[in-house]
């Protein structure tokens, strides 16, 4: 990486400062060569460093994956990591966090938050914790998430609809913030024998 | 009828959704 795709990339981010990027790429790195030693995030390798294993299927890593690999050719390039990650940074706009989160659970890409996928969700993530929930119960949260969040009552959730949500419960953008983000520079020190620039 | 959980409260404690653990060594 030259300085200046390392300026452009800290530029882009609007949160992240040179050393920072390069701090992050040897998180990328340790990330993409450690099952292909390509360079690149392939979904094995992204599952690998978020479940500890890269076998069997996940709704919820699928999507982030989806999201993080802008280009949609099957890998996260490492600009792509970049401004993925630039939006859980503790300064980002709460605004990109509520776009980034809504477009994670619409799933079929729709526009909306179907009660559909909802219910697809809640199952992905009962079997996920291997928690079995009797049918009413699952129906009685789904009517609960729906009468709270579905203002219009139109069995489905618009974007304006899950930001008023997001905003009266803020408990749910939590994972959408890293406190480590903060700190990279510390967490990955050994940037400093590949750096471009001193601070 | 017991207090009954967000849907999204659960979903969002989905390992896949956790990208903290990235960071841990």
């Amino acid at each position: 990486l030259s300085f200046r795709d390392l300026a452009r990339l800290a530029d882009e981010s609007r949160c992240f400062s040179v050393n920072e990027v390069e701090a992050l790429f040897e998180l990328y790195k340790k990330i993409s060569c450690s099952i292909i030693d390509d360079g690149l995030i392939h979904k094995e390798e992204l599952q690998l460093a978020l479940f500890k294993t890269s076998s069997g299927q996940n709704l919820f890593l699928d999507r982030v994956f989806d999201l993080f690999d802008e280009k949609k050719n099957g890998v996260i390039e490492f600009e792509e990591f970049i401004h993925a990650l630039s939006v859980f940074h503790p300064l980002a706009p709460v605004e990109d966090k509520i776009n980034f989160a809504f477009r994670l659970y619409d799933l079929r890409q729709t526009g909306f938050i179907e009660r559909e996928e909802v219910m697809q969700m809640v199952i992905a993530i009962l079997m996920e914790s291997h928690v079995e929930l009797s049918d009413d119960l699952l129906e009685a949260i789904l009517d609960k998430t729906f009468e709270d969040a579905d203002t219009d009552r139109d069995g489905k959730i618009c974007q304006e609809e899950w930001k008023e949500f997001v905003l009266r419960h803020p408990n749910l953008l939590k994972n959408m913030t890293l406190p480590y983000l903060r700190d990279v520079t510390t967490a990955f020190p050994s940037f400093v024998f590949n750096t471009a620039v001193e601070d | 009828r017991p207090a009954v959980m967000n849907a999204f409260e659960l979903i969002s404690t989905s390992q896949g959704l956790n990208l903290g653990t990235l960071f841990e060594k």
